[in-house]
């Protein structure tokens, strides 16, 4: 029931939005987080057919399933993360970015990654002020178990602090900014390990990139239908 | 050409652009750079910085052995021309059929013009977007293309004060960059902000219908026990016809070596 075909018909010069319908799985394999479970991902391939000319276009990734929830423990103030309906203690570590001279191959995040997954770390926080990482970082995050806390590129150069006093209103432009957010959220989005957006480096956004991301990232009704009514408002991400 | 992905990964070539004087026209049409890679041209770290490519000829000491950073001039200093540099490549395709060929860029900072077979497109600023040229009408038919691309620093590369500090004098945040490159408490200033062409370059080869973005989700019911997987994901026609179109998704698990579950 994992190999399924459907019949598209698509206007010229159009760009169509399609919703494959949902495909049933019994019982798969989770993904858990380093030190839970295994890592099991799936290989999703789609691709698409041209009636009369052959294959068109192919795109594959490698897929986890797994449920994370996050919400604000109101005795500590601290987060709290479920993984599968499981608590989870987080051990995290700092990450900015690989190399300063951006030379990242996927052998050096391979080792880097592995590293941290070797050291018992099961998160790593990609800080505001780097990168957002990189598929191939995500990739060994993925296979290593160490899940990611990604936030986007606003720190104390962007709010106001600093001497000399920062700009208080974030990047110049702020429609660029989230043009980029995005693009990079589409680029990322299907990887098992990525658990958490944040806007940025210990602080809030602007106000108006912070109402774009909180709305462009909101969870959509149907993945919140099997939590309790009373824990709905808290979920946050 | 079948369809696929190519990764422009090797045989890039640099130049500092005040050392050029040829136009991107020039470089890729009439004048390419010399196959022998004589001075200003230097083989490039690409993907990559321009400081990378500077530490790969051996231009710069290591920034990140004992002081060699200080050695190393500050975009502050030079200005931005400084760090703005050529890069330049070649690669095989032919234009083929019903194919349509794309040049994609996966990151780069922090804008830059982009010239193939002497025809030339803009890449917008930002550092963390991707870019995609439609190239299938400027291939040449036998096969051979020239690609030059003129990175541009960021726009605010800003100063770093005598005593460094958190993000130096915090201009680079006017750019949507990273902000860590004007030094901060666990790092140095990055001299040429990270400019460059900074993650993956590709050539995509596709028929008329392109898939664009997948988004894959599950969802769970049953404590765990049943399970979907939802995909939603936007399919360009570039034709000028209807496309009558099978669209396939299969779903499997490695269980060994190159055996899988479907």
């Amino acid at each position: 029931e994992h190999l399924q075909s459907y019949a598209i018909s698509i206007p010229p010069r159009s760009v169509l939005e399609y919703t494959i319908p949902p495909l049933f799985f019994y019982k798969p394999n989770l993904w858990w987080p380093n030190g839970m479970g295994k890592q099991s991902l799936y290989n999703v391939e789609i691709s698409v057919d041209v009636n009369g000319l052959g294959e068109s276009d192919a795109w594959s990734h490698y897929f986890g399933f797994r449920k994370v929830e996050s919400s604000i423990d109101d005795s500590t103030g601290g987060r709290i993360f479920k993984v599968n309906g499981e608590p989870i203690f987080i051990r995290g570590g700092n990450w900015i970015l690989s190399d300063g001279l951006l030379r990242l191959t996927k052998k050096r995040y391979m080792t880097d990654i592995k590293f941290h997954a070797d050291m018992n770390f099961n998160m790593l926080r990609c800080w505001g002020g780097g990168l957002a990482e990189r598929p191939d970082f995500y990739h060994f995050c993925d296979v290593y178990g160490l899940m990611v806390w990604q936030e986007f590129w606003i720190t104390g150069d962007v709010d106001g602090r600093g001497l000399p006093i920062s700009n208080p209103d974030g990047p110049l432009d702020h429609a660029l900014f989230l043009l980029c957010a995005r693009d990079t959220v589409k680029l990322l989005r299907n990887h098992a390990s990525l658990a958490l957006w944040v806007g940025g480096n210990e602080q809030v956004p602007p106000i108006d990139i912070n109402r774009a991301l909180k709305n462009d990232l909101k969870l959509h009704p149907m993945f919140l239908s099997n939590q309790t009514t009373k824990n709905q408002g808290k979920y946050l991400s | 050409a079948s369809v696929g992905k190519l990764v422009l990964d090797t045989g890039w070539l640099a130049a500092r652009s005040t050392e050029v004087a040829l136009t991107g026209v020039e470089l890729t049409t009439t004048h390419p750079p010399d196959a022998s890679v004589a001075a200003p041209w230097m083989h490039a770290a690409v993907p990559g910085t321009v400081l990378g490519t500077l530490l790969k000829n051996k231009l710069i000491p290591d920034p990140f052995y004992g002081l060699n950073n200080e050695a190393i001039i500050d975009i502050a200093d030079s200005g931005r021309e400084y760090y703005t540099f050529w890069f330049f490549t070649t690669f095989q395709c032919a234009p083929a059929g019903n194919r349509h060929v794309s040049l994609n860029f996966r990151g780069v900072n922090y804008s830059a013009e982009v010239y193939i077979n002497g025809h030339k497109e803009i890449l917008p600023k930002g550092m963390f977007r991707r870019h995609t040229l439609d190239i299938t009408e400027v291939l040449h038919p036998e096969g051979s293309n020239l690609l030059a691309v003129l990175v541009h620093p960021p726009d605010h590369p800003g100063t770093i004060p005598p005593q460094g500090g958190q993000g130096g004098d915090h201009e680079i945040g006017k750019d949507v960059a990273t902000q860590y490159v004007e030094g901060w408490d666990w790092m140095c200033p990055i001299r040429d902000r990270n400019t460059g062409i900074w993650d993956e370059v590709s050539i995509c080869i596709t028929g008329a219908v392109n898939i664009t973005d997948p988004h894959l989700v599950s969802t769970f019911h049953d404590d765990f026990k049943r399970s979907y997987l939802h995909c939603t994901l936007q399919l360009e026609n570039k034709s000028s016809w209807l496309a009558d179109c099978s669209l396939k998704i299969q779903v499997s698990a490695e269980l060994e070596g190159d055996i899988c579950l479907v």
